[in-house]
């Protein structure tokens, strides 16, 4: 079983 | 000087179009934890000051760290940055590494 927590990918924003 | 990180760069972007002219990805809770540059966009401030690069990651903006501050915070944080009049700049703290 995968045990390494992934994090979401992030959103990107234009400034 | 003593301050900085070892690999930091400041770099300062005079506001000399009416927009910034980045784009940025991650924040605190995401796979990039420190929002990094992903787009320039000619024609804007930051294209005008050619010393920001794709791939950066930012760690200060105005000297206000971006540790642990989500996306839209982060992004927050830049947009006010660019929208106050107090400064005709912005500072950035940049590094190349995450």
């Amino acid at each position: 079983r995968e045990k390494r927590l992934t994090l979401p990918p992030s959103e990107i924003t234009l400034l | 000087p003593g301050l900085l990180e070892p690999t930091s760069t400041l770099v300062r972007v005079p506001k000399s179009a009416s927009t910034l002219g980045i784009a940025i990805e991650g924040g605190a809770n995401t796979r990039q934890p420190l929002p990094r540059i992903v787009t320039i966009q000619r024609g804007g401030s930051a294209h005008n000051c050619g010393q920001l690069k794709v791939g950066q990651v930012i760690l200060e903006v105005n000297g206000i760290s971006l540790r642990a501050r989500e996306h839209q915070e982060a992004a927050r944080l830049i947009a006010e940055a660019f929208k106050t009049k107090e400064k005709d700049y912005i500072d950035f703290l940049l590094t190349e590494f995450n």
